[in-house]
C-alpha cells in the first residue's frame, strides 16, 4: 500500500463542546505536523527521522502535553519522558525525568545510538544531554500560569488529569484511584 | 502525550512517543511512554504509539500486544489495535495510532477524543479529535 503515517496529540475526556479557542489551535498544529511528516516521507526520509521530526514539532507546541506544554507534577515540577524505536532492527532508546530538555524524544534517539543501553532516567538523563549538547531551557519555559492553574484545579478537586479531562468537582474516592472522567 | 508512527514505501516502520505525564502526578512516576512495549513499539509488522492512563497501558503491554496480535493470531492491524485497545482495561483508559508494514493505518481510542491525524499514500488523510460519526 505504500507509505503512511499517522500522529496523536493525546486523548482523554476531550469535552465534545470544546471551546473553538482551544480546538481550532489543536486541529491546526495537527495538520501543519502531518503536513509535516508527509513532506518529509515523500522525500525518501526513514520513518525514524519522520517521527522523530513530527513528534519534536508537537513537543514544541504548548497545545500538547509533552515538551513546552508539560503538565506539573504534584510538587509543582516538571518530569517529561519519551521513546523511540525503529521496527527493521528493533533498536530503541527512552528517556524519564527530565526537568530542562526542549526535546525529549531527540534524547532518547541519542540513547538509541550513543549508548548500548535503552533507558536512561533523572539525573544522569540530564547530565548525558548536556554532555551531547542537547538544547535545554531555564524551568520557566515550561512552567507557565496555564499549568500551574490546571495543577491548582486538580488538587482542589484531588484528582489527577488525563491530558483533556476537564476539571470536576470532588469525586468520592474509588479505592484511591485516579479519576480521569 | 504525544506520539507519530511512520512507514516509508520499502516497509520500514518507526515510532515515537513523549509526554509530560500526567497533572498532579506523584513525582518520580514513570508512565507508559517511554516504556518499550506499553506506550511505543515497533517491529517489522507495525509501529505503535499509545495515550491514555500509563497504569493501565503498561498492564496491558498495550503497544506490543497490536504487534502480537498480528504476529501470531493473523490479525490485520485494525483488527489487532482494535482489539488491544478494547481488552487494554476500562472505557476512557487509552488509545493508539499504529501502522504497519504495507501502509494501513489504525487509530482507535476508547476514551471520548483523541487529537489524532493520519495519511496514506492512497491519497487518504484525516484530522480530527472526536468519532467521525
Amino acid at each position: 500500500m505504500g507509505w503512511a503515517i499517522a500522529l496523536h496529540g493525546g486523548g482523554g475526556d476531550i469535552p465534545i463542546d470544546l471551546p473553538d479557542e482551544l480546538r481550532i489551535p489543536r486541529e491546526t498544529a495537527l495538520r501543519h505536523c502531518l503536513d509535516l511528516g508527509v513532506s518529509a516521507l515523500k522525500s525518501g526520509k526513514h520513518p525514524l527521522d519522520v517521527t522523530e521530526l513530527v513528534v519534536r514539532e508537537l513537543e514544541n507546541h504548548p497545545y500538547f502535553n509533552a515538551g513546552k506544554g508539560s503538565v506539573l507534577t504534584a510538587q509543582g515540577t516538571i518530569e517529561m519522558e519519551a521513546s523511540i524505536m525503529d521496527g527493521k532492527t528493533k533498536r530503541c532508546g527512552a528517556v524519564s525525568g527530565l526537568t530542562t530538555v526542549v526535546n525529549p524524544v531527540s534524547l532518547a534517539r541519542l540513547v538509541m545510538e550513543k549508548t548500548p543501553h535503552i533507558y536512561l532516567a533523572f539525573n544522569s538523563a540530564e547530565a548525558f544531554a548536556r554532555a551531547h549538547g542537547v538544547e535545554t531551557a531555564e524551568s520557566t519555559y515550561f512552567i507557565t500560569p496555564e499549568n500551574i492553574e490546571r495543577l491548582k484545579q486538580a488538587k482542589e478537586f484531588n484528582r489527577v488529569q488525563l491530558d483533556y479531562t476537564a476539571p470536576t468537582p470532588k469525586q468520592p474516592e474509588i479505592g484511591g484511584d485516579s479519576q480521569i472522567g | 502525550t504525544v506520539g507519530c508512527v511512520a512507514v516509508d514505501s520499502a516497509g520500514n516502520t518507526a515510532a515515537a512517543t513523549s509526554t509530560g505525564g500526567y497533572v498532579n502526578k506523584m513525582a518520580g512516576r514513570i508512565g507508559d511512554s517511554p516504556l518499550i512495549g506499553a506506550g511505543t513499539y515497533a517491529n517489522h509488522l507495525c509501529a505503535v504509539s499509545a495515550t491514555g492512563i500509563g497504569e493501565y497501558i503498561i498492564r496491558a503491554t498495550l503497544a506490543r500486544e497490536v504487534a502480537a496480535l498480528m504476529e501470531y493470531k493473523g490479525l490485520s492491524l485494525t483488527e489487532a489495535a482494535a482489539y488491544a485497545v478494547e481488552q487494554s482495561g476500562p472505557r476512557g483508559t487509552c488509545g493508539l495510532v499504529a501502522v504497519s508494514a504495507n501502509g494501513e493505518v489504525a487509530m482507535p481510542y476508547n476514551t471520548n477524543g483523541m487529537f489524532r491525524a493520519c495519511a496514506r499514500e492512497d491519497g487518504y488523510t484525516e484530522v480530527a479529535i472526536w468519532p467521525k460519526n
